[in-house]
């Protein structure tokens, strides 16, 4: 995260780091459900076999194991099938929910969240000198409608209607490397609410260059569906 | 063919106060507004109206003038015409305040008989509005609204009373309110209110200051002429062909030479991006093409090559003659009061958010939370945007009314905040009781929903179908189909069918935040709140962390 702050520890108890077989972090994902994770598939190029990946839930520091500290082995990895950047991971137990680890609610099919609406974006990826690194980061700012996203100013027709951008215009707070996969959360009542996935952008905290996150209510079907088959 | 309600603007939690009123007793706004419209005591210029209390007050005032204040389960009407500063057609319905003649001499009051006795007056035209000293137009005059001066030479004088942009637009259309709704190609428009064939973030409940009316091509976000989404799948948007008005564009008074908030009004000659390019000429098309041309932002005086904020941008900038810069934000000097101001801000930021909870009534909690109960976010309290109040830092100095920040200052339940949704005035903030706080949770478990029949309510208790009857102060409840001693059409288990009014339970159908009520069997007392204790915490729900997040950065 570029820009931001260091969150209170275990105030986004549904984040997860996705580590490789030696629990190097590279890429987040959000705890949906006990068993299940969701992710961006362009963080599962590196291998194609479950054992290749460690999931760590309850996690503030991303080098220290507090006592929170929950491992999780991958069981399956599911890409979505026309191949948009979202992908779910099936844990090989379920996380135990406590204080540190809770889902993160889902949003309903095909709702599209509103232009003004403040969300945040958190994990441990690179801060380009912007502090608290190690530390899990987060940073809020305000979907901005893909109209406006598509401008020749700002992304330039780059943005399909299956992901959203978020960012400030003047940039100097993103999300950049290390975070994909991550949430994108926004408050609606007392909930957060997962309506992204950390996915691309064009360099990190770019002025008019927003993040962009895939649309989670544009795969609810999928997500709901591959959950229960599985 | 609309609502009677179109010809209002409503606002959530607020109330105001007028000399000139009258109570009745109505089912819903619709008739509120039908006693409005038939109010031959006073002009009415706006109503109240109570869900529970099924009271309607109309009102002489709004709140140009009159004192607005805060009021749970209240919701204020106001007539859109009475609020208008513009003119349609001939203006024979203007109901504005200016007061100048379009030379700038002061009107006459309607009512004086100096320096000039008048033909009009209050008493022969009592439905022409002819209040003060305000233009206006009861002769049908078809050079619009006008008034008799106060200098005894000039017997009366028009005024310059702009069209409202009904039937035209002006500028780049941003305030066009008339209803085209087919693109300049033909085809037609999306309602702003439907997500199909095109879903998107225009939601008209998010942006109720952009007139999202039906499928009516709008201009929300800075384009260079209004449009809207297709009914055609293959065609996400287009440009709508709005006529553009005869009569000049409103003023907006002088240019400023320094940044003034986001230098919209920035009409100075600096030409120079931050890191030192030369603008381009905002008239050429080279090296970079765009759509931000004189022509398209004709009231934005895009002059010369001039530094602008032409399309709502944060602050004013240009195209670049480097053809490897597109774009870059300019260095203004911030004009001093600016300067004062963020000074303020960014050292109120430095304090930390020591508190999540409040005690007692939250008077004296002094945490930064800025969140209210459904998620908007506060309105500073030393702005008066989007909502005007009088609970200003000067006025309550020991309140610290710092940013926008949750707080008590008059003594109500709870801490509170003005909310950034210019429909909903206030509401109660996001926080909780010290006492309440959940207490940890170490099981596994499965996700609690808000149902069931158990007596406890989780959340406001919408949910809630438990069997207590008798509100908090021990009066007994009377049955929602019963209409002794209270009669009340509002809440009946045939217009909520699925609020479970059954019997004389306690419920909650409109989802007050106090949780459940009931009409009581005490003809003295129409409604009063149940007391029902919570139920315990659920021991996960999605979404929800124990721990409170920073949400950083905070603005």
């Amino acid at each position: 995260i570029v820009g931001g702050c260091v969150s209170n520890p275990h105030s986004w108890p549904w984040q997860i780091s996705l580590r490789t077989s030696f629990e190097q972090h590279f890429c987040g994902g959000t705890l949906i459900a006990p068993q299940w994770v969701l992710t961006a598939t362009h963080c599962l190029e590196r291998s194609q076999r479950p054992s290749s990946y460690k999931v760590f839930l309850g996690l503030h520091h991303e080098a220290k194991k507090d006592p929170s500290l929950q491992i999780r082995d991958v069981e399956a990895l599911f890409k979505e099938p026309d191949g948009a950047d979202i992908a779910l991971l099936k844990l090989s137990s379920p996380a135990l929910i406590n204080d540190y680890v809770i889902p993160a609610c889902l949003p309903k099919a095909h709702t599209v969240v509103g232009g003004k609406i403040e969300c945040y974006v958190t994990g441990w990826g690179e801060t380009q000198g912007t502090g608290g690194e190690g530390k899990l980061k987060e940073t809020g700012f305000p979907v901005i409608e893909n109209k406006i996203c598509n401008r020749p100013e700002f992304l330039h027709n780059k943005v399909k209607s299956t992901e959203l951008c978020a960012g400030n215009i003047d940039g100097g707070t993103d999300s950049c490397q290390g975070d994909s996969g991550g949430p994108l959360v926004c408050p609606e009542h007392d909930k957060f609410i997962q309506h992204g996935v950390t996915s691309w952008g064009l360099g990190c905290a770019q002025p008019r260059k927003p993040g962009v996150y895939v649309r989670v209510s544009s795969y609810i079907s999928w997500i709901e569906r591959t959950i229960a088959n599985n | 063919q609309g609502n009677l309600l179109d010809n209002y603007i409503k606002t959530e939690g607020a109330w105001i106060l007028s000399h000139n009123k009258h109570i009745y007793k109505t089912n819903n706004p619709e008739e509120c507004a039908e006693k409005c419209e038939a109010e031959t005591k006073f002009t009415c210029r706006s109503f109240t109206f109570t869900s529970k209390d099924q009271q309607c007050t109309t009102l002489a005032e709004n709140t140009k003038k009159a004192l607005v204040l805060r009021r749970t389960n209240a919701v204020l009407f106001e007539k859109r015409m009475y609020l208008l500063e513009c003119r349609r057609g001939k203006g024979e319905d203007y109901r504005g305040t200016e007061s100048k003649t379009r030379n700038g001499v002061s009107c006459q009051k309607w009512a004086d008989t100096e320096p000039h006795v008048p033909r009009f007056t209050p008493d022969s035209n009592p439905n022409d509005g002819l209040e003060e000293n305000y233009c206006r137009n009861p002769d049908k005059d078809v050079y619009g609204p006008w008034c008799y001066t106060t200098d005894p030479k000039k017997r009366f004088d028009f005024c310059n009373i702009p069209e409202c942009e009904e039937e035209c637009m002006h500028c780049s259309g941003e305030k066009y309110q008339g209803n085209i709704s087919r693109t300049e190609s033909g085809l037609e428009c999306q309602p702003w209110d439907a997500q199909k064939p095109h879903s998107h973030g225009y939601i008209p409940a998010n942006l109720p200051d952009k007139d999202l009316k039906m499928n009516y091509c709008r201009n929300p976000d800075g384009e260079p002429r209004p449009w809207c989404f297709t009914t055609d799948p293959s065609k996400r948007w287009e440009f709508c062909n709005i006529p553009r008005c005869a009569t000049p564009p409103p003023t907006t008074g002088q240019g400023l030479q320094c940044l003034a908030g986001n230098g919209d009004n920035y009409r100075g000659k600096i030409a120079i991006t931050e890191s030192g390019k030369t603008c381009q000429n905002w008239a050429s098309q080279f090296p970079h093409k765009h759509a931000r041309t004189p022509e398209n932002y004709p009231c934005k005086a895009l002059d010369e090559n001039y530094c602008r904020n032409p399309d709502g941008e944060s602050r004013p900038w240009c195209y670049t003659t480097s053809k490897d810069v597109r774009w870059e934000y300019c260095s203004i000097p911030s004009c001093e009061e600016t300067k004062v101001e963020i000074t303020a801000e960014a050292v109120d930021e430095q304090v930390p958010n020591t508190e999540d909870c409040y005690q007692g009534n939250g008077a004296t909690y002094r945490g930064t939370t800025s969140l209210t109960v459904s998620g908007k976010r506060c309105q500073a309290w030393r702005s008066m945007s989007p909502h005007s109040h009088k609970k200003t830092p000067a006025a309550f100095p020991n309140a610290d009314l710092r940013l926008n920040y949750c707080r008590n200052p008059d003594g109500d339940r709870a801490p509170w905040c003005y909310t950034t949704d210019p429909s909903v005035r206030w509401e109660f903030c996001h926080l909780k009781k010290c006492g309440d706080l959940q207490t940890v949770v170490q099981k596994p478990v499965q996700t609690t929903t808000e149902s069931g029949t158990a007596d406890c309510i989780l959340g406001k208790g919408k949910d809630y179908r438990g069997t207590t009857a008798k509100t908090g102060s021990g009066k007994t409840c009377q049955a929602w189909s019963s209409q002794t001693p209270h009669t009340h059409d509002f809440f009946t288990p045939l217009t909520h069918p699925h609020a479970g009014l059954e019997q004389n339970y306690c419920r909650n159908p409109d989802g007050d935040i106090n949780g459940p009520w009931c009409y009581t069997t005490d003809p003295r007392k129409a409604w009063d709140y149940c007391e029902i204790p919570k139920c315990p915490p659920p021991q996960y729900e999605c979404g929800k962390a124990k721990r409170k997040q920073k949400m950083c950065p905070q603005r």
